[in-house]
């Protein structure tokens, strides 16, 4: 079992994309996979279940004390069912009421009454710094980072691994670092070609040989509700996204 | 003088790109403008001057009540000067703690002492709702929303909305939209074409007809700190940025 936030300070780099289809390549090579979407903009959850109605979600679970076993919805894919634990747009303003509270363990405790029904348990986090992205990183076990190979998106590389360590050397000491993706990947620029070279340079091991091409198929996908799996089952993208479920879980095998 | 945020929740929509080259542009057609960087991940910092080590930032005067002008930068350009009020990576953590405070005009009052040199100033906002933003549109005349044409960034603008409408309601009863930009515009996707339609159907005349198109010349130019303007002066995207100052100049006129 483990516990996992795709995160990334940095804005539009992939995190809800790779979170949303990791989680589906997992599932479909029969891993039990929850989403958990911590970010107030919903993009998870509208990626998975369109924009529907929710009564019970992360804040109500926050803010009332509702058990988290109520917010768990089902998904019915034909590869298997996926799970969701939704986040609303309150989540925003509630963040910094969450925030004034100084309590960043909140996701961590809610997290421990589901994870002994899961394989793996995926965070969606927010861009930018916030105690929603540090109480992910706190509940989880690994780190996932997927990258645009950007000279901006590199930039933030290194406050994202200052960040780690603040939190490893913090409220949680065995949080590692799973690995880099290079997301958006679009081999005829020099640009991107030049992030890849400097990415495996200072990361070694780390930056995952797997990259996720660059394809509108991606962008097409959750204005159906659909993952890549069901709506473009033989684009390259859906080709690396299994592929690095499996390297995923062989990563996490070894931690 | 007008105090314009380039702002929006969704991340890696261009605000910073936005924010730099729309200075740029401005500053050729012979404005005085102030960049103010209020992203802890200093993209706008990083585009402008490079990594260079600052003394004095925001940061400082919001914490150690430093006079804001000492920390205003001037950067000698070929077409004029810019002017930039530095972030610092450490604004991150300082944010939770100044959001524990409550205090949500810190910024307004910080512009008040800077507005009278310059004619316009424009702040570039980090992705989420969070006080930093919230702080920036309460001490804003106006706000420009840079949008992907992607079905995930469609779905921010409402919550844009609804958090502009709160900031009207309370805070700051006179900011104007004063309009929504599409960046990153690639003509060849469908995608792209119902996005740019359904801006238009339910903007009407808040969409600029101006689109920045996607070119990697956009992506490039950071990396040499060079604006635009400097770097590809014959690009489409820099004719966008030229033709979006003057229509935001007559927006700012009749605002
Ligand atoms: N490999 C890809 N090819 C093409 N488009 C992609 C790819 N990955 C992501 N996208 C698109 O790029 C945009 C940004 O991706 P996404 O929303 O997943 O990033 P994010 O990091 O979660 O953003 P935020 O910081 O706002 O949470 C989306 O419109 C998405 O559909
Ligand atoms: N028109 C464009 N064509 C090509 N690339 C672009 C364009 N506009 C922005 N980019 C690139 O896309 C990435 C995201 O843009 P940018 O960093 O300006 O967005 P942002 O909204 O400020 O992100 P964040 O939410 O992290 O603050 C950057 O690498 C930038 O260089
Ligand atoms: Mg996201
Ligand atoms: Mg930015």
């Amino acid at each position: 079992m483990a516990v996992i936030s795709i995160a990334n300070q940095k804005g539009g780099v992939g995190k809800t994309t790779l979170t949303v289809n990791l989680a589906a390549a997992l599932t479909q090579q029969n891993k039990k996979v929850l989403v958990v979407d911590t970010d107030p903009q919903g993009n998870a959850t509208t990626s998975l279940i369109g924009l529907e109605d929710l009564e019970t979600t992360l804040l109500e679970i926050v803010m009332d004390n509702i058990p988290p076993e109520e917010a768990v919805i089902t998904i019915e894919k034909s590869f298997g069912n996926m799970y969701l634990l939704p986040a609303p747009p309150e989540l925003a303003l509630a963040n910094i009421e969450i925030e004034g509270t100084g309590n960043l363990s909140y996701m961590k405790d809610i997290l421990e009454q589901l994870k002994h029904q899961f394989d793996y348990i995926l965070i969606d986090t927010p861009p930018s710094v916030s105690s929603l992205m540090l109480a992910s990183l706190i509940a989880s076990d690994g780190v996932i980072v997927p990258l645009q190979a950007e000279f901006l998106a590199l930039e933030g590389l290194s406050q994202m691994w200052k960040l780690m360590e603040t939190i490893r050397n913090g409220m949680n000491p065995f949080l590692e670092l799973i690995g880099v993706v290079i997301n958006m990947w679009d081999p005829r620029t020099i640009l991107a070609r030049q992030v890849l070279e400097e990415v495996k340079r200072v990361l070694g091991d780390k930056a995952f040989d797997i990259v996720i091409p660059r394809t509108v198929r991606v962008a097409e996908a959750p204005s159906h509700a659909l993952t890549l799996l069901e709506y473009a089952p033989e684009s390259k993208a859906t080709q690396a996204f299994l592929e690095l479920a499996n390297e995923v879980d062989s990563r996490c095998k070894a931690m």
